[in-house]
């Protein structure tokens, strides 16, 4: 029965199709079903971009308020801050893989496109919202999928986020806080100027048997190789990446600090009170984030040390 | 049990895993970088 | 762990040769033993009654040509050539082979030179060339070849018989890995329970300096 998800309707599809429930709720899809099979490939296609943001398309359906991606393939197309339309080929591309899987039975849709944002979270840039409406008015139901590779190491857990555009103009209820993620200085302002714009998705997972018996095959290399490694060292460039931009945002906020003293134009003491606050607690956070990862990290090295290197004949 | 006690021998002979003095200072380097980013964090809470 | 399922059926089949062949008839289980190419273990035949029987024979030889792939090398069979038989060169082969299991025991990286001499190898080319095809290929040894470095950096070494009394020491090491092992628990859970009694204690200094506040926002009211 578990398998049963990977049963697709055509007919039910079309009629859901036909019935639009999403044209007069913005909201309408609230959760994202990811399989393991598209979540691996997502994931180690991301990690494979290094630096580069990477994209590629998901293909899937959805079952009422929620829209279950099956497959995911990568696109040929590299770049930072790319839309998905960017390149031709990218076109192409797309068509002919869809057609050609419709051939080998595999009658999912695409239902959306993911890529990666390589050490600065997971959320939508104002490029990325664009392209993402663009989308939601020709190709619904469509969703955005963003993963970020290097914190995804880093955290040892898969940073991601599924992301869904509201139509324009429209003025959304104020959202539920979503968890809070460091953005680095140099990235605060496209986030903030959007994030208003589009909304997270709840993402689950779920796995066919033939996925949980190749995962159980496969459990004793996965295991080796989490113990072997090590995220100090995998993730270096990142954490000073990250120590670089606390010190510009601590810097960043010493000035507002100086300036507001000089009493420029600023809002009333309480209410400039409360801006700095929030904003050096977002700063200690971000420290305190940073610093659990790597004791984590330290930690496992200690521990591994003391048991396979401590052991004398 | 011969086969058996032949195994363990092979895995005794595998630990220490790693015994080398380069090992010994990347490791301390982690340790102390670790330890300084942590002394940082305590600087940005106060 | 491959090595050893893939002798397991050698190992009977020439402990059955062993039972059902006595005297100087052993002679040709043992050779052909100590030649196979997939047979590096040798404690379960020298086990076999008739082979013990051997011992103060005028076929002791034998006995003693078991006793040195079991546990010799080849640097031994050479410094006692006249207690031996000729060897075939399936043997020699084998003998090297072990003695190369025996080597990476004490050491994880092995010298070429050190290699060479052990093995009456000349150049490195052919010790190389005895590494990967006779040894990685054959599965006792896994490891990397550093040339430049001219060493054998050894990641796994398959487990030869053991010799009397080694058993003691790797009891002493499995109780020293063992009891590391529970002291590294314990003082994880202590570790754990320090940061529950610290994380208690952050919430209610942070739960006392808010109701100050508080009460000092209604003072000041």
């Amino acid at each position: 029965s578990s398998d049963s998800i990977f049963y697709y309707d055509e007919a039910g599809q079309g009629k859901f199709q036909q019935e639009k429930p999403w044209a007069n709720d913005p909201h309408y899809f609230k959760r994202v079903k990811i399989s393991a099979l598209a979540l691996l490939k997502m994931v180690v296609h991301a990690r494979s971009g290094g630096t580069i943001e990477v994209m590629g398309l998901m293909q899937g359906k959805t079952d009422g308020d929620a829209i279950i991606v099956m497959d995911a393939f990568a696109l040929p197309v590299e770049g930072t801050e790319t839309r998905v339309n960017a390149q031709a080929d990218a076109y192409e591309y797309m068509v002919e893989y869809s057609q050609t899987n419709k051939l080998a039975g595999r009658l999912e849709n695409v239902v959306g496109w993911y890529h990666s944002h390589p050490g600065y979270g997971c959320w939508l840039s104002g490029i990325d919202v664009s392209t993402q409406m663009l989308n939601q008015q020709f190709q619904e139901p469509f969703l955005a999928v963003v993963i970020d590779p290097t914190r995804t190491v880093s955290a040892g857990k898969v940073e991601i986020g599924a992301f869904r555009t509201y139509p324009e103009g429209y003025k959304p209820p104020d959202d539920p806080v979503s968890e809070y993620q460091t953005i680095p200085l140099n990235k605060i302002e496209d986030f903030g100027v959007h994030c208003k714009q589009y909304y997270a998705l709840d993402i689950t997972y779920f796995k066919s048997s033939l996925d949980c018996h190749l995962l159980d095959l496969l459990w004793n290399k996965y295991w080796v190789n989490t113990l072997s490694s090590s995220p100090l060292l995998g993730n270096g460039d990142y954490v000073a990446g990250q120590i670089s931009d606390l010190a510009e945002k601590l810097e960043q906020a010493e000035n507002q600090l100086a300036h507001s003293r000089l009493g420029g134009i600023v809002p009333g003491p309480f209410q400039r009170k409360k801006e700095e606050e929030s904003q050096l607690a977002k700063i200690t956070r971000d420290s305190a984030k940073i610093t659990v990862e790597q004791v984590h990290g330290l930690m496992s090295q200690v521990i591994k040390d003391i048991l396979f290197n401590s052991v004398r004949q | 049990e011969n086969s058996l006690l032949r195994q363990v021998s092979s895995l005794l002979r595998r630990l220490p895993a790693i015994e080398s003095e380069k090992f010994q200072d990347d490791f301390l380097m982690e340790y102390n970088d670790t330890l300084l980013i942590t002394y940082l964090a305590m600087f940005t809470n106060c | 762990m491959d090595v050893e399922q893939k002798q397991e059926e050698l190992i009977d089949h020439f402990v059955k040769q062993a039972s059902a062949h006595k005297g100087s008839a052993l002679g040709t289980v043992v050779v052909e033993a100590t030649s196979h190419p997939s047979l590096f273990a040798f404690s379960e035949i020298l086990s076999v009654p008739n082979i013990v029987e051997l011992e103060g024979t005028e076929n002791s030889i034998f006995l003693d040509v078991l006793q040195l792939f079991a546990h010799g090398t080849w640097s031994d069979y050479k410094s006692n050539i006249s207690r031996f038989p000729p060897l075939v060169p399936d043997q020699v082969l084998k003998l090297k082979q072990l003695t190369v299991l025996t080597l990476a025991e004490t050491n994880k990286v092995l010298p070429y030179d050190q290699l060479m001499q052990e093995l009456d190898v000349t150049n490195v080319r052919e010790l190389e060339d005895f590494l990967i095809n006779e040894c990685m290929y054959s599965g006792i040894v896994r490891g990397k070849l550093d040339q430049l470095r001219r060493c054998f950096e050894v990641q796994f070494a398959a487990g030869r018989d053991l010799r009397p009394g080694q058993l003691g020491s790797m009891i002493q090491t499995l109780s020293n890995w063992l009891s590391t092992s529970d002291n590294l628990l314990v003082s994880i859970q202590e570790k754990i329970k320090w940061a529950d009694t610290m994380s208690e204690l952050d919430k209610k200094h942070r739960k006392d300096v808010h109701d100050k506040v508080d009460e000092v926002k209604k003072a000041l009211s």
